[in-house]
């Protein structure tokens, strides 16, 4: 199983829209898809028509005490995937993870009992780099970094790229930025075309080629609680995201 | 001093482009404004041409020891204000916070003694509900939800409500959302239009009439280090949050 992190400090630049459409695309390959949503906000859980987790038992039972995810899995078979739902209180759960030894590689432990069961998990994380973002990150096989072609969105991905060698000088490990992906791309806007010019000459191996254009009904899809592929298969959208579970097979499975 | 706190779980819908100009509307009706950015991204601070505060003492130390606001105050001549810069610091904040007793307590208190000093303290939170949020929403006056008219926006607002509902409960106090603030707007866009009517119907005292509209130059103003109103003073987002400053001292000046 190969684990994706979808994760940016910057708010609102596409993480929960890509991580919900690329899986739905990646599923419709015949890959079986497990999603994970670890943000207290539970968009990703929400925006497939799922209620946010106020069970007995939720993702930060997994993160503090001995539940497993297994437990927490719920089917999608409308959309041939699986998700773990995000829950609101996952707000008090970074509080409390300062309070176990080395919290942040707790996940990572937990997703590897599940490994035999799924081809991708796909994780949905918080806008912040607190402990359950950075559980993500150690977790991660590969990191996927929406941005939009803005200055604040830019400097985010400094701050990303810092928080990921300060992760691997703690824990020596080796991880990096594996994709770079531009989201709700406008080409009439000179500024987005010159940011994504300079992107392109600076990190153009890690930036996918794929570019993911601004499309309302991306937009529109969670109020419906479906991926957008299920509403219109031909929306600028649809064939984005497409492209884009293309790319990953084509970069992330050694084709 | 009125302590204006503009907040939002929802990533990305605008918190750092209203408060930063905002402020500068305020300033240029002559009033003395502070600014406060409690964010680990400091987009506020790199907005106005400031550096991310790696200096010996930040924020932090005024949230978890004995240093004052008034140490770290740099004066924005240009621009009549002046601001308290943020710090990537503050992503550890809230872990070492949990350890001192009403933590979130702490950021009022040491407001109230610049209470002297100016008319308004505007401050932008980051996009969680942690406890520098939640510091933030208990020293305010007026709080102010920014939100875009689409699907994941509208149910940030539902927790914010709730949050506040919460911390009422748990401090006895009496806050409420003073204003909600439409922001990238479109006209064009029918969904936008249908949630826009339906905030005004259902909350109709506390939504702004001013809608802040998709305006380019808003989202470039920040490259160039300055409020848009400095660098053109007859754009559409330069006016809008013209009038909504002029709202803001309606509403809440009691005039
Ligand atoms: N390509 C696109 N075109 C138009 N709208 C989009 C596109 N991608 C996302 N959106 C919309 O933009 C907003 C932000 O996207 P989304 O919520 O996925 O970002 P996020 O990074 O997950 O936000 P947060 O930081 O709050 O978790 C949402 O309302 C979403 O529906
Ligand atoms: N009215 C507007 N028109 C066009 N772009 C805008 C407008 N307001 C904000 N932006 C841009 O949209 C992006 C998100 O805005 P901003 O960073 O202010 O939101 P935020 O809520 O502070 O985000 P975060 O949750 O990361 O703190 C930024 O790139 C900003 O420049
Ligand atoms: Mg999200
Ligand atoms: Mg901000």
């Amino acid at each position: 199983m190969k684990i994706l992190v979808v994760a940016n400090q910057k708010g609102g630049v596409g993480k929960t829209t890509t991580t919900l459409n690329l899986a739905a695309s990646l599923a419709a390959t015949g890959r079986k898809i497990l999603l994970l949503d670890i943000d207290s906000q539970a968009n990703l859980t929400t925006g497939l028509g799922g209620k946010k987790a106020y069970e007995e038992t939720t993702i930060t039972d997994v993160l503090l005490d001995d539940a497993s995810l297994e437990s927490l899995i719920q089917r999608k078979p409308d959309f041939n995937f699986d998700v773990i739902p995000g829950s609101p209180d996952l707000i008090s759960a970074e509080l409390e993870m300062a309070r176990v030894p080395d919290p942040t590689s707790i996940l990572k432990g937990k997703l590897n009992l599940l490994a035999h069961k799924y081809d991708y998990c796909l994780i949905d994380s918080p806008p912040s780099l607190g402990m359950l973002s950075v559980s993500a990150l150690r977790a991660a096989d590969k990191i996927i970094i929406p941005l939009q072609c803005e200055h604040f969105s830019i400097e985010g991905l400094a701050a990303m790229q810092r928080t990921i060698i300060e992760i691997n000088e703690a824990t020596s490990s080796n991880l990096k930025i594996d994709g770079i992906l531009r989201t709700m791309f406008d080409q009439e806007k000179e500024r987005a075309r010159e940011i994504s010019e300079k992107l392109e000459q600076s990190l153009s191996q890690q930036v996918f080629s794929t570019i993911i254009p601004r499309c309302d009904l991306l937009a529109e899809a969670p109020s419906e609680g479906k991926p957008i592929m299920y509403i219109d298969p031909d929306a600028k959208g649809t064939l984005a995201y497409f492209a884009l579970a293309g790319e990953v097979i084509m970069k992330f499975e050694d084709k």
